[in-house]
């Protein structure tokens, strides 16, 4: 799965997912990424979110509308929803993490798995990549 | 005028950090620097994200070391089933796809349905008539598909066959 978030001059957000799904699913079996509040979502007042990781658990739980949610009706930081939420998702069996972005401010990444392929430009506009 | 942001993830899993060969680990970078790098010359250039986000995921959709597009991996049935979705957040526009193999970029299929359908999700072969219809660009499941996604389909069939347990992380099965 791959995805991407992003924030314009204008101040618009974006999200966007893309996904082979699991190896060796069953055929016909959807996850979370074409499911918007689960694995996929934006809205200009909150958030952008792209998830990876366990779909089934990511659609019962809304993932990315949960995030949106706590920024838009608890106040929460978007670094503070995004990572309790992965915290929580993982007590429920969702392995996995996501990308997000809000009106200000820079993306967060949190995952709460070993590791997870992700990027982002800094401040100054450098390129930073990791893995774990 | 807003302070331009950008983020793109390639999957999730337990990636073994141990035996993450440096030039395997190198590539990986790559590939997710080249996404950045599409995505920021898009929003530099006064861009909208929308446009951003299709030029980032694009990329890593024509990167077989990503789960997606060229580099997808098997159904149990030994074929391809792609999803896709694209949400724009001023106005919250929608697409999505899901269950095809065909548009060389399914993201772009995922932009047509929000563009030009009137519907958020079209799934299945009616999917892909759909983005044919709409002239995107379609490849032969052999572009899809990759000699080590091959081998991990084998390998899992095998293992469900002998009935070993399976130790990987859903991460793993899911990124």
């Amino acid at each position: 799965t791959v995805g991407a978030v992003a924030r314009d001059q204008a101040g618009h957000l974006a999200a966007g997912t893309s996904t082979g799904g699991l190896t060796a699913k069953r055929p016909g079996r959807v996850g979370d990424t074409p499911v918007f509040g689960a694995g996929t979502f934006a809205e200009d007042a909150s958030c952008a979110v792209s998830a990876t990781g366990t779909g089934e658990v990511f659609i019962r739980f809304t993932a990315a509308s949960e995030i949106a949610a706590r920024v838009k009706y608890a106040g929460q930081s978007l670094e503070q929803a995004a990572f309790e939420v992965i915290a929580e998702l993982a007590s429920e069996g969702g392995d996995g993490g996501l990308i997000a972005i809000g009106a200000h401010g820079p993306a967060v990444m949190p995952f709460n798995c070993a590791g997870m392929y992700r990027g982002c430009i800094g401040a100054d506009g450098s390129l930073l990549t990791a893995i774990h | 005028m807003a302070q331009i942001g950008l983020a793109v993830h390639g999957g999730a899993g337990t990636i073994p950090a141990q035996t993450l060969r440096p030039e395997v680990a190198d590539a990986l970078h790559e590939g997710l620097r080249a996404a950045l790098a599409a995505g920021l010359l898009v929003l530099k250039a006064g861009g909208p994200a929308l446009d951003a986000v299709c030029a980032a995921v694009m990329v890593l959709e024509d990167d077989s070391q990503f789960n997606s597009a060229h580099g997808a991996v098997f159904t149990a049935a030994g074929r391809m089933e792609m999803d896709a979705a694209l949400m724009e957040g001023h106005g919250r526009r929608a697409g999505a796809v899901a269950g095809i193999c065909g548009p060389r970029n399914p993201i772009l299929a995922a932009r047509a349905v929000m563009e030009a359908s009137g519907n958020v999700l079209l799934i299945g072969q009616a999917a892909e008539e759909f983005a044919r219809a709409e002239g995107l660009v379609f490849m032969d499941e052999a572009y899809f598909s990759t000699p080590s996604r091959r081998a991990a389909l084998a390998l899992e069939l095998a293992r469900r066959a002998s009935g070993a347990p399976d130790t990987r992380s859903d991460a793993d099965r899911h990124g």
